[in-house]
């Protein structure tokens, strides 16, 4: 059975797709198959995995939009246990033209429901909003992971996330749960990062992962490459902590 | 007559509220009287003046959705020329309770109109989307400021920022034109930073203001104590940046 998990929070660039990219990919090196869905119109994952948006024929678009089947959208990628559902610079007004469809809110959930069988982890990978994907993407999860930027506005925003989340639970996923909160570019030679951390340990508990992503330059320099970080620097400490992370998500697997 | 600039970009975290919040300051610092609009549901430029989001009766919300009169919604700030607009947690449904209404893109617009010969300057805070909030902030204005983070995803995403802003000057604002592209969090480190400066002025040409906004702690510092830039650390490299900014918008005046 595989467990859908959705990677959101509406503050922008906290490192949601740094985070999907790279937890997928440390999943896929883990033996799990996993798929990761770019739900993103940035198409950031997308081009974060080496794929070109702009030469798609086929997206994420056809699944929210038409009927497509999902089967028929998926590529593969730099990593055998890795599959993409692309997104493509056309999305921009998905959020409106999916307005006056039926069930507009469970698109997401409806094209996965084929696929719980055939891998092991699903990753969402959510826009910075909290308008109509960002909810197909957390109605559609077991559960939703926030990468918490340590900065003061990023702190700021949680209790927004918070309502959403709680929202969503009561009216369209009840089984909804917080895969936990994961603390991204954190500097230890800055007061405030260590301010974020403590406020959001005392908010949250065990529900913060105990891998903290560091700020690290080789982290913003794999995407150019089109290359998850594990396979541009294995060694650097970015791709370090996207290991650990995976560890840690799939040892929730047996206690959640 | 005022001047209205629209800062945006749909990229999440580039430094649009970093932005809009310290070059008002710095605008009102040079005797321009200026207003800020924050038309991001999030409210960052909000709190990052020192104003709680949470206790206020009235914001945006009310433009956007009623016809409240603007003047019975403006707060005054800690410097004397800059007043706002503010933003509250309500928001987020705003763009999709703004679709049914008569002139659904022109809200804002509308809305400023009768004060554009109260202020000097009309600086307009859009979220990290290309949905309705900031399609009225662009054709509001008369030209669009561009915050550009120097990292691969940013960069990439200009192209689509692009075809939106040409979009709105065909449909809705037709002399609508680029104030500029800010180069935000350059580290001077970094290969990477001096890359994205040379592709962007390679694209931009003098679009480019030749100020450059440093990444500097002390400016991600400054709204946890709900302060401008210049009132929370005046020698830091931030605040001279963005005092250096001002003087470049304010030259542009007499040229464009
Ligand atoms: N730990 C890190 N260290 C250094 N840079 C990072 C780190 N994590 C992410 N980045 C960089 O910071 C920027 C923002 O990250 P990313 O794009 O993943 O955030 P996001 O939340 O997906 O943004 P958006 O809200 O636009 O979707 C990117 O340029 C990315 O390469
Ligand atoms: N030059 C800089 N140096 C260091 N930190 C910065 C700089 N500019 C902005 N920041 C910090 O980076 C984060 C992102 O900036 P900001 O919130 O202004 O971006 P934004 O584009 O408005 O984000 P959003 O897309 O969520 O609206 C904030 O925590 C801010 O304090
Ligand atoms: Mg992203
Ligand atoms: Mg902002």
């Amino acid at each position: 059975m595989s467990r859908v998990i959705a990677i959101a929070n509406q503050k922008g660039g906290v490192g949601k797709t740094t985070t999907a990219i790279n937890l997928a990919a440390s999943l896929a090196a883990a033996e799990r198959k996993t798929l990761l869905l770019d739900l993103d119109p940035q198409a950031n994952a997308t081009s974060g995995l080496g794929i070109d948006a702009k030469k798609l024929r086929r997206s994420i678009y056809e699944l929210l939009l038409a009927d497509t089947p999902i089967q028929e959208v998926i590529l593969p990628t730099s990593l055998p246990n890795l599959s993409l559902v692309p997104a493509n610079a056309d999305m921009p007004a998905a959020d409106i033209a999916m307005l006056p469809l039926a069930g507009r809110e469970l698109r997401v959930r409806n094209a996965i429901h084929p696929l719980r069988g055939a891998y092991d982890y699903i990753l969402l990978d959510c826009p910075p909003s909290l308008g109509l994907i960002t909810v197909n993407g957390i109605a559609a999860a077991d559960s939703v992971l926030v990468p918490l930027q340590c900065e003061y506005y990023a702190l700021e925003g949680i209790s927004s996330l918070h309502t959403t989340i709680a929202a969503i639970r009561q009216r369209l996923n009840p089984a909804l749960f917080l895969e936990g909160v994961l603390l991204t570019m954190h500097d230890r030679r800055t007061n405030l990062s260590q301010q974020v951390e403590t406020e959001a340990r005392k908010h949250f508990g065990d529900r913060v992962f105990a891998t903290v992503v560091p700020r690290n330059v080789r982290l913003s320099e794999a995407p150019s490459h089109g290359l998850p970080i594990l396979l541009y620097d294995i060694a650097s400490p970015g791709a370090q902590a996207y290991l650990n992370l995976a560890k840690e998500v799939i040892k929730n697997e047996t206690t959640s």
